[in-house]
């Protein structure tokens, strides 16, 4: 009788080190446990097995929440804002994006508005040979909004479907450059009502309990609609977008796995799960 | 804050002479959430928190402090002590041109680094070269052109040879013969699992046979930074590592996680985007900021 005590508590802490090795935290941790444990005295559950499917299936249900695919509007522009720290994927997914919306028949055009980092426009130039996508640019330095600005303009003369805007990487934590995103966005949304559509914060999977504060700190400041998880294919599980998801509802467009063209996927809470705990 | 959490813990337990058993024990499962919180990876903390309860229980309250900041400081000079070492210079040898090898995941800042350190390295009057082994990232050669030039460093530039083993080797013999000392090679991100690409590494090692290897990592990188610096470093040998991004707001518990992992020094932190921005590591700065 004892021994099945015995073992429930030892598939508390195994679980407790799966979810704390895959980055959701130590206090989110916590509380899925306790929730966990809560559910199964319910349903007078003790057994490992229906331990950590109480969970697995929690933690679905919670990601299901967030999966909701962009849904091109027919006969407008839509218009996409890709924002995030430093180095996460953002470029590299722009050019997935491009080629994953020209499966679906969608025109696409980018807005090179990293007018900062060295090579910048010339890396984002490359996806666009690589994926036959029109580029609006200017030289390194210039305003950012100003290429925004002509992209807008692009965009509307050329009857876009989907217009991407490329943002330099910066740190939540730095306010001018925060208010350089809100101008871009006043600056979109100026030249196209409801622009930008979609602002999509790009999160490195292997970025630990501060993914947290940089999808909190980007909403709080300039609102994010989507999600994009990458580089997924690493060891890292990123499970930190599981508290993301339970506290700002926020919907996970995509996960990155790769660096290559058709490395992007749409989100899939169930999958995302399996893979934490394989 | 922690201190205040674990004064807590010590306020129902007044009037002991000594920090005992079952109040270290109760502190140590605030402090085990605050290293978690981050970042710091659950096994290391493990190991962390029992070193921190044997260097605690027994000892006498002092005067001067609560016993709560008594054990924050047990725990703050432990972590100072694991991290800090005397060895955060550059292994700079008498060979001309002298390598320096950056390798790391894919966006840590190992480009940007390498300017950094070229840099660094020309104010400390040393006549430094760049050249770029990434030949998979749109536009990286161009990129690290562009910083170099910025700088007034020499990058060498592959005509058109696409092997990045031979690309370094042209490299040495371009800094060797323009008068360079050292030479700073910057390779494409990668993921320690793509075993072909690991393999790349060895073999530019092997060409090249650096004086030092840093392993570049994103200061916010969460529990899979023990993964990663384990097998880049059984891999390479690394000399040491740099961390990068610390002018975010991530607590950086990945500094210990990978201290503790490769047993190797953290050299250098990047502190920002600009070319200046790159600083020694302190220890005690790091383990503030860790405990937050
Ligand atoms: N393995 C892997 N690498 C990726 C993935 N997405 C992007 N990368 C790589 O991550 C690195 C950085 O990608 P970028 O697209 O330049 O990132 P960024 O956010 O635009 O960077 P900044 O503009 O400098 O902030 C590149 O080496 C990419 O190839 C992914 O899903 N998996
Ligand atoms: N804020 C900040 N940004 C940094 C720092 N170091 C690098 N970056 C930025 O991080 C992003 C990625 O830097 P890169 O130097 O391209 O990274 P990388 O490791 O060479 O990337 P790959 O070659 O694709 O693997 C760029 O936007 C850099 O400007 C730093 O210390 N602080
Ligand atoms: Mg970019
Ligand atoms: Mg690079």
């Amino acid at each position: 009788i004892s021994g099945e005590k015995v073992v429930s508590r030892d598939i508390f802490e195994d679980l407790e080190e799966i979810l704390i090795a895959a980055d959701l935290g130590p206090s989110f941790t916590f509380d899925l446990i306790e929730d966990m444990k809560e559910r199964a005295k319910r349903k007078e559950l003790q057994n490992p097995e229906s331990l950590k499917k109480i969970m697995v299936d929690n933690m679905t249900a919670i990601l299901k929440q967030s999966e909701s695919p962009i849904v091109l509007p027919s006969n407008k522009i839509f218009t996409i804002m890709v924002i995030g720290v430093n180095g996460t994927g953002k470029t590299t997914t722009i050019g997935k994006l491009a080629a994953f919306f020209k499966q679906q028949n969608a025109s696409v055009l980018f807005a090179a508005a990293d007018t900062f980092r060295a090579a910048a426009i010339e890396q984002l130039e490359i996806w666009s040979k690589r994926t036959e996508t029109p580029l609006i640019k200017q030289a390194m330095g210039a305003d950012p909004s100003a290429v925004v600005y002509d992209s807008i303009k692009a965009a509307k003369a050329r009857n876009t479907d989907v217009l991407i805007v490329d943002t330099a990487g910066r740190l939540h934590t730095k306010t001018n450059l925060m208010d350089e995103l809100k101008k871009i966005k006043r600056v979109m949304g100026k030249e196209l009502p409801g622009a930008p559509h979609e602002i999509l914060l790009v999160l490195d999977a292997t970025t630990g309990q501060n993914a947290l504060m940089q999808a909190q700190m980007f909403n709080a400041e300039i609102g994010i609609s989507g999600l994009v998880l990458t580089k997924l294919d690493g060891t890292a599980k990123g499970g930190i977008v599981v508290r993301i998801a339970k506290e700002m509802k926020t919907p996970i467009r995509f996960i990155g796995v790769g660096e290559k063209i058709d490395d992007l996927r749409p989100f899939n809470g169930r999958e995302f799960v399996e893979a934490l705990f394989a | 804050s922690l201190t205040d959490k674990l004064d807590n813990v010590f306020k129902t337990l007044k009037g002991r002479g000594i920090l005992d058993e079952e109040s270290v024990r109760i502190a140590l499962k605030d402090i085990r959430l605050a290293l978690l919180e981050a970042d710091v990876n659950f096994k290391i903390v493990k190991e962390f928190t029992e070193d921190v309860r044997t260097r605690a229980v027994g000892k006498e309250v002092l005067e001067s402090i609560t016993p709560g900041q008594q054990i924050v400081k047990i725990v703050h000079d432990r972590l100072v002590e694991l991290m800090g070492t005397e060895e955060s210079q550059l292994k700079l040898e008498n060979r001309f041109p002298s390598p320096i090898m950056l390798v790391g995941l894919q966006g840590c800042g190992k480009t940007t680094t390498a300017a950094k350190l070229a840099h660094l390295l020309q104010k400390r009057q040393r006549r430094t070269a760049l050249v770029s082994a990434d030949v998979y990232r749109p536009a990286a050669m161009e990129q690290l052109r562009v910083l170099g030039d910025k700088i007034g460093a020499g990058v060498y530039v592959p005509s058109d040879e696409k092997d990045p083993v031979k690309i370094c080797s042209s490299a040495m013999e371009y800094a060797k013969s323009g008068g360079y000392d050292t030479l700073i090679i910057d390779t494409a991100g990668r993921l320690h699992i793509d075993k072909e690409l690991m393999d790349e590494l060895k073999k530019i090692k092997r060409a090249v046979n650096p004086s030092e290897i840093l392993f570049v990592a994103d200061s916010m990188t969460g529990q899979d930074a023990v993964t990663v610096a384990e097998s880049f470093n059984q891999t390479l040998s690394i000399d040491g590592v740099v961390l990068t991004k610390v002018d975010g707001d991530a607590r950086g518990g990945a500094a210990l996680s990978l201290r503790k992992v490769t047993g190797k020094p953290i050299k250098f932190i990047g502190t920002g985007e600009k070319i200046d921005a790159i600083e020694a590591f302190h220890p005690e700065r790091m383990a503030s900021r860790i405990l937050g």
